[in-house]
């Protein structure tokens, strides 16, 4: 473990947390993709497979129970939760996610580390999560002026990745062995879609204005 | 300790 991996899962438990607070906080999720917590929840039960039969340390079980029971919790909310429910807004939330779905999985069976179930679902896992804010940075320039909360979800959302990619060149420099080119390139890619929003997101912060995403 | 694919990461 590195400061920058510690780092990065800290940043993202924060942007968990900022999201169940602004549901809990305001019972609503507008502004919020359905289908981008659906795609994380999805990305989280099939990265954390082996929850139960590969022990890393507490902390790693700690945290992947966590993504993966928040995740879960926060689409719950949005599709059952009967006050929040009438906040989402499905005309907004359009993108067609089990396309990404279905592309990551099909990229999965072509480029993984090994041909075993587990390392299948891993390599998807990694590759939905590259394409999973889609949805939400989408509906974020449609639904124009964006709530304090929903903006800082997102950032820190797109910061934790790249807090990992600091993880991976410090790990390949310290640790002989270490390659992890999936993830890593993965990583870069994900990071790199969070680049318009991370500008705006930055002359929001410097004006002291309303974050707005142009259309 | 576990083969170079080993998950360690979240």
């Amino acid at each position: 473990m590195n400061i920058f991996r510690l780092a990065g899962d800290m940043t993202h438990l924060l942007s968990i947390l900022v999201l169940l607070l602004k549901i809990y906080a305001t019972k609503s999720c507008s502004g919020v993709s359905r289908k981008t917590q659906e795609l994380y929840a999805i990305v989280f039960l099939a990265r954390y497979l082996d929850l139960f039969t590969d022990f890393i340390s507490v902390y790693n079980t700690f945290m992947k129970i966590v993504f993966i029971a928040s995740s879960l919790a926060i689409v719950w909310c949005i599709r059952v939760h009967p006050m929040v429910k009438r906040s989402y807004d499905k005309d907004l939330d359009t993108f067609r996610h089990y396309l990404l779905v279905a592309a990551s999985f099909l990229l999965a069976l072509f480029l993984h580390e090994k041909f075993t179930f587990l390392e299948i679902f891993w390599a998807f896992s990694i590759y939905l999560e590259a394409v999973a804010i889609l949805p939400q940075l989408v509906l974020l320039q449609r639904s124009g002026n964006v709530d304090n909360l929903t903006g800082q979800y997102v950032f820190f959302l797109g910061a934790y990745r790249g807090l990992y990619i600091l993880n991976w060149i410090y790990r390949y420099l310290t640790e002989p062995r270490f390659t992890r080119w999936i993830a890593c390139v993965s990583g870069v890619v994900q990071t790199a879609l969070y680049a318009d929003f991370f500008y705006y997101y930055f002359i929001s912060w410097k004006n002291n204005s309303k974050l707005k995403l142009p259309a | 300790v576990k083969d170079g694919t080993s998950k360690d990461e979240l």
